[in-house]
């Protein structure tokens, strides 16, 4: 059991905008190992699902690890989960422990 | 010998 598993939160964001509409910073070899929110777009499916914030940190997406991704790995794991056909939703699970 | 001061700044990609 690590560290961070009592302080994370599952969120499911439906895809209700055309866009994701979050920057990320951080992946692995980086001074931020895990990928931060760092901005929250409005009118974007994250602003509208209300409950991603900025300086939340992603530890998976869609049961999909992010631990020892670099930042363009994770990148392309978050925008492949936003452009699925298979699902209408993302789940991210988040902490805000840093 | 602090491991963090010698660990590039990441980019940042908007999604």
């Amino acid at each position: 059991p690590g560290l961070l598993e009592p302080t994370s939160t599952l969120i499911r964001v439906p895809k209700s905008a055309s866009t994701l509409g979050i920057a990320i910073e951080g992946g692995a070899k980086t001074r931020q190992p895990l990928p931060r929110i760092v901005t929250i777009q409005r009118g974007g499916s994250a602003h509208n699902c209300g409950q991603l914030k900025v300086g939340q940190v992603i530890l998976e997406v869609n049961g999909i690890s992010l631990q020892g991704r670099e930042h363009r790995e994770a990148a392309r794991i978050i925008a492949e989960a936003f452009k699925t056909k298979e699902k209408d939703y993302i789940d991210f699970l988040v902490t805000e422990l840093n | 010998r602090e491991k963090r001061l010698t660990l590039p700044p990441s980019e940042i990609t908007l999604l």
